[in-house]
């Protein structure tokens, strides 16, 4: 509910609840559960993962935690997994786009 | 637009039968009203691909099989209560579409005043593109980009929803491109 802190968060930062955000970008399909670390460390995974969501959802690609990406998360939305498959190397190419 | 992984589509009919579960329901919307918007749900997609849906009274032998559903139903993927996640489904052939019962589903957007409404319609087109073998779209305009705002109305198909579907389907031999292309044009000006 209180998602103001991480606007200002970085690489390397931890911030109480980006645990929460790892879970919500491995619910849809950015964050592999084998190799995930779920703690609140803002880590290199955590960025290729936004960027990752970034892409996909059409949003400014920042790698960082900005207005309109954390708009995007707290969209009510479908609970089908963005990435049909857990492998974020290959899954751009599961897409097939115009 | 986007496939699932194979690429599963449904082959066992070009008609495929829904119906709505007699007993996971919402109880402020009507029997009539939630298959009046399903029915019209359903016909947006039959209006590009050659597939016809027709409603059925027989639930569990139906392709389709929609429910509203609340918390853990039992598919492992439990719903979460008022917006977060508002509904999934499956892809082909397994046909279940769910829907979040702790939302407050709007059939009529006027006449529902909830801050929180979801608009029905909106989020039943959506999931019927995943049915029909669609996974999520990176064009925001589309049916099948993944997120819905409270009291949006996103129903009409877009071009990337249309060839998504066609290219799993066909087209159907009554589908006009270039009227379609007019009619998306005159939603982009209007927007």
């Amino acid at each position: 509910r209180n998602f103001a802190r991480f606007l200002d968060a970085g690489k390397g930062s931890e911030v109480t609840g980006m645990s929460e955000l790892k879970k919500y970008l491995n619910r849809f399909g950015y964050l592999p559960s084998s190799d995930t670390d779920f703690t609140d460390f803002f880590d290199d995974q955590f960025v290729s993962a936004l960027i990752l969501y970034q892409k996909r959802l059409g949003l400014p690609v920042t790698g960082n935690l900005d207005s309109d990406t954390i708009s995007s998360i707290i969209s009510p939305r479908c609970g089908m997994s963005d990435v049909v498959k857990i492998n974020r190397s290959t899954a751009e190419l599961h897409s097939t786009r115009r | 637009y986007a496939f699932f992984n194979g690429q599963p589509r449904w082959i066992r009919s070009s008609t495929l039968t829904y119906a709505l579960s007699p007993d996971y329901t919402v109880d402020y919307l009507s029997s009539s009203e939630i298959r009046r918007v399903v029915r019209r749900s359903f016909s947006r997609w039959s209006a590009v691909i050659p597939v016809n849906f027709t409603e059925s009274r027989e639930y569990e032998s139906s392709d389709i099989r929609i429910g509203f559903y609340r918390g853990e139903h039992g598919d492992g993927e439990a719903f979460d209560g008022v917006l977060g996640v508002l509904a999934h489904a499956f892809s082909p052939e397994n046909g279940r579409l769910h829907l979040d019962a702790a939302e407050r589903w709007a059939v009529d957007l006027e006449k529902e005043k909830s801050k929180v409404a979801v608009d029905l319609e909106s989020v039943v087109t959506h999931e019927i593109g995943h049915v029909l073998g669609l996974a999520h779209s990176s064009v925001k305009e589309a049916v099948m980009y993944p997120s819905l705002s409270p009291r949006a109305k996103k129903v009409d198909l877009r071009i990337d929803d249309v060839e998504g579907a066609q290219a799993l389907y066909g087209s159907n031999p009554n589908f006009k491109l270039k009227s379609f292309l007019e009619s998306e044009n005159s939603i982009n000006t209007a927007t």
